[in-house]
């Protein structure tokens, strides 16, 4: 579960613009 | 130069293109006890963009995911604001296993006219928002 929810939450962080 | 808290009140895509800006919609969304819909929102597009360098099973299994978290509870936020008809497509291509980079973009911009037409305006209008500014 935990690996599912880490996999989820890095596909969300990797939309977000980044820092500018 | 224009502060980026005004840009936010131009379109949903300005809000959603500023970190700062994200992070106090997120917050209003909180709130309102639907921040899954941001976070559907942007896994979405997180699922089309790593297509081009991922692997099938990575993708797979992200589908699953997502399907999981956000579409297969039909009480949740997320589910209630799709359509039957979005939501067994996405659910018949993560059974037959047809996973599409495009597959949740039609769930997406349901969410997305969600957003403007409701969340969004609310927001420019919150304490959250005018506290800010």
């Amino acid at each position: 579960i935990d690996s599912e929810d880490d996999l989820l939450q890095e596909c969300i962080s990797s939309a977000m613009p980044k820092k500018k | 130069p224009t502060p980026p808290y005004l840009k936010w009140a131009e379109s949903l895509h300005s809000l959603l293109d500023d970190q700062d800006g994200i992070h106090l919609f997120r917050n209003f969304l909180k709130q309102e006890e639907c921040a899954d819909m941001l976070d559907f929102w942007f896994a979405c597009s997180g699922f089309r963009k790593q297509e081009a360098n991922e692997g099938n099973e990575k993708m797979l299994k992200l589908a699953k995911a997502i399907y999981k978290k956000y579409i297969l509870d039909n009480n949740g936020i997320v589910s209630r604001q799709i359509k039957p008809a979005t939501k067994s497509f996405i659910k018949d291509c993560v059974m037959k296993l047809h996973i599409d980079p495009a597959m949740f973009d039609q769930a997406q911009t349901e969410i997305q006219t969600m957003m403007e037409e409701n969340t969004y305006p609310l927001f420019l209008k919150s304490d959250i928002y005018l506290e800010y500014t």
